[in-house]
């Protein structure tokens, strides 16, 4: 399953 | 952050600042598609919503506003100071056939229903197409500027070299973005024949001209 990170990449 | 995700930002920045300083050096945007520059303005307002209300480092902020900043300068120079040289005849792709189904896709294919999610989801589909007007027009002059090549070939290497970090991330931080890999995949598989070209001509000192 996706884990839902950070979204830190531009 | 890894080598291959900062070293793929760099070459991004450095292709929209050679993109930028071609069109200002040259006072022409002869060869460059606005319909493209317009798409990825669209891109990265989109993506880069949350650049006031989501801090995540001084580096990706200050590349956010950066790419934003570059993308609004060279939609200004083409569309409006040197409207002139803008070669609205070969810039004929139709935008809409791009950012209607992205949009509806965005809507279908998502990690998450809300607005800022849909919004990325749209700006990420975006992105992998947004080239295509740059390229079509590129096919129907049948050549390239050199530098205009450069730009391309740092373009499509930014993102190719994102599909490296996200295999890194896979492995040593378990990370992985289905529908940020997917476009990456698509994005990078419309560079092909460019990339091609660009290591058989201009790499050899030719310039790059498409076999008419």
């Amino acid at each position: 399953s996706k884990i839902q990170m950070e979204k830190d990449e531009l | 952050m890894n080598i291959f995700r900062l070293v793929g930002d760099l070459s991004h920045l450095l292709a929209i600042l050679l993109l930028l300083w071609k069109i200002w050096k040259t006072r022409s945007c002869a060869g460059v598609s606005g319909k493209s520059q317009i798409m990825f303005g669209l891109v990265y307002i989109t993506r880069y919503l949350d650049l006031f209300t989501n801090f995540i480092s001084i580096y990706n902020t200050t590349m956010k506003a950066i790419f934003i900043a570059v993308a609004i300068a060279t939609i200004y120079l083409i569309y409006f100071k040197f409207k002139a040289t803008y070669d609205s005849n070969h810039d004929t792709f139709r935008m809409e056939f791009l950012i209607v189904p992205v949009g509806g896709l965005a809507f279908l294919v998502n990690h998450d229903f809300t607005a800022l999610e849909i919004l990325w989801t749209f700006s990420i589909y975006l992105e992998s197409v947004a080239i295509l007007p740059q390229l079509f027009m590129i096919s129907k002059t049948g050549e390239a500027e050199t530098i205009t090549s450069h730009y391309l070939f740092a373009l499509g290497s930014y993102r190719a070299l994102y599909i490296v970090n996200w295999v890194y991330r896979y492995y040593f931080e378990g990370f992985f973005d289905l529908i940020a890999i997917v476009a990456g995949c698509v994005q990078t598989i419309l560079y092909c024949d460019f990339f091609y070209l660009y290591v058989t001509k201009v790499m050899h000192g030719k310039k790059l001209s498409l076999p008419a």
